[in-house]
């Protein structure tokens, strides 16, 4: 394996935004790029992340290969890295380590570290291609900022998304609260669109813990898209360029 | 309420 990275910036975000939901894992190297599927310990969310080959400059995979990789000694060698160091993320064939470089755009800085691989025996799970319900595209920024004030009122979200549009409530000890975004089209800016397409309506329930746990991932892209159907895990994804991506998935509460 | 559902339930081990 060999895949260049321009910008150390992206792989330092993504995985800061994992590292608290799952501590080991395998990231999934082949031809058409790295690729990581992993569920937290209660088997309540997963994560889906998907760099694609384009993602790279150049990059280069020969044979499969899995590198399990503690997430927590990721985080600290990924520290020396700069975001706008250039990162090349190297591997042999059956590694005990993957080798991380980081160079200073000036290249007067090259630094260089071997991080000890583990064997990592994960369970995958098969998540079909899903038609879903409902899908809602909004700023990243603006869904952040309703969990985490919701998470103030109640450590659940009822989210409920209608042809006007999606609605967060939240019932607790203090009282209630709920956020409605519309629909609507920012001409000057498209990154603030509110966009919802929907088949039917959806009203789900799900632990606002993990819905702030995924907005670490808020850095990586100016929009999430929140996909629902009834009676199946919500899928919040953040979309990266060149087809790359950041899902998680999070089963919802059981009604009362 | 406080339940929270798991995802083996809805998705099958690969």
């Amino acid at each position: 394996l060999e895949a260049r990275l321009e910008a150390a910036d992206l792989f330092k975000k993504v995985v800061e935004a994992i590292k608290d939901l799952v501590q080991h894992c395998n990231f999934d190297c082949n031809d058409s790029g790295i690729a990581l599927q992993a569920m937290d310990n209660s088997h309540v969310a997963l994560v889906s992340m998907m760099l694609t080959a384009d993602t790279f400059t150049p990059f280069r995979c020969d044979r499969n290969i899995p590198l399990g990789i503690d997430l927590t000694s990721l985080t600290k060698v990924l520290r020396a890295a700069q975001s706008s160091d250039i990162l090349t993320i190297k591997s042999e064939d059956a590694p005990d380590v993957v080798n991380l470089v980081f160079e200073g755009k000036d290249q007067d800085r090259i630094s260089e570290y071997d991080l000890k691989l583990m064997d990592i025996d994960q369970e995958h799970l098969g998540i079909p291609d899903t038609e879903y319900a409902a899908t809602a595209s909004m700023p990243a920024a603006d869904f952040k900022r309703i969990c985490s004030d919701l998470l103030l009122i109640s450590e659940a979200v009822s989210i409920e998304c209608t042809k006007e549009g999606i609605t967060f409530k939240a019932e607790g000890d203090i009282g209630n609260g709920s956020v409605t975004l519309r629909q609507h089209s920012d001409l000057e800016n498209s990154d603030k669109n509110v966009d919802i397409s929907l088949t039917e309506p959806v009203a789900l329930s799900f632990s606002l813990k993990y819905l702030t746990g995924f907005c670490k991932a808020t850095g990586l892209s100016n929009q999430v898209r929140l996909c629902l159907s009834n009676d199946v895990p919500l899928m919040v994804e953040y979309a990266l360029a060149n087809n790359s991506y950041l899902r998680f998935y999070l089963a919802p509460k059981i009604g009362d | 309420q406080n339940h929270q559902h798991i995802l083996q339930g809805f998705y099958e081990a690969a």
